[in-house]
């Protein structure tokens, strides 16, 4: 998951 | 409802009218155009009833697997006005001719294929919103930390599923049954493209964004 840093930040930010 | 209104809007593949017309220019417009569709469809996933209350890490392996599938089913919903051709996006849509001098031919002819699939069973949009949502809550992720949970969000789609059949087509009672049996041929499409979209990757030639690439990379 540590590579998924994209993802994971746009998940957990707001729309 | 929410489904519906949880749809992203249309996002415009804006070719660069400075580069001269090329296989490169053609793949070139298409990952950037899929590049920020990623971006909406992850917000539409967050939109999803049901999709934010799975952990984080749930929610990142079944994008992780399902994001080609959306993208794709998508693709296939745009293109079911057009005949033999495959809506990117309102400004890119690809004939047999065009997909062949950008080495897509085949995966154009699967897209097709299950084009014509939703086409013959006249696929409305109600239905087309439930079922990529139930592709995303199904995409068999081998890294899925909470089954349970992740069962409950695709019982609550397939039961939005049912609902909407039961009350519209009462006349088709395996209506919702059929839909979901396209889902097997909309992964295979998916794998298809996920692996064409990896060669190119190793080929260099393509300019990808990092989001596309990142996607790119989990399913390897």
């Amino acid at each position: 998951q540590e590579k998924h840093k994209i993802l994971h930040k746009l998940l957990q930010n707001g729309n | 409802t929410l489904l519906l209104g949880a749809e992203p809007e249309k996002v415009c593949a804006m070719p660069d009218p400075a580069l001269p017309d090329s296989d490169i220019k053609a793949l070139t417009t298409l990952c950037d155009l899929a590049d920020r569709e990623l971006v909406l469809n992850i917000s539409w996933a967050k939109n999803i009833p049901g999709f934010s209350s799975l952990c984080l890490s749930d929610q990142m392996s079944l994008l992780q697997s399902a994001w080609m599938e959306i993208l794709v089913l998508r693709v296939a919903f745009r293109s079911l006005p057009c005949e033999d051709k495959l809506v990117f996006a309102d400004d890119y849509i690809m004939d047999a001719e065009q997909a062949k001098s950008a080495g897509l031919l085949e995966l154009h002819k699967a897209i097709l294929q299950l084009v014509s699939r939703y086409r013959s069973m006249r696929l409305e949009k109600e239905e087309f919103v439930t079922l990529k949502a139930i592709a995303l809550a199904n995409s068999d992720s081998m890294h899925i930390e909470d089954v349970e949970a992740v069962q409950g969000l695709q019982d609550s789609l397939h039961e939005a599923l049912l609902d909407y059949e039961c009350v519209h087509h009462r006349e088709d009672p395996r209506r919702a049954g059929k839909l979901i049996m396209t889902l097997p041929l909309l992964r295979q499409t998916s794998a298809k493209a996920v692996r064409h979209f990896c060669s190119i990757k190793q080929d260099g030639r393509v300019p990808m964004h990092k989001l596309f690439l990142e996607l790119l990379e989990a399913n390897v």
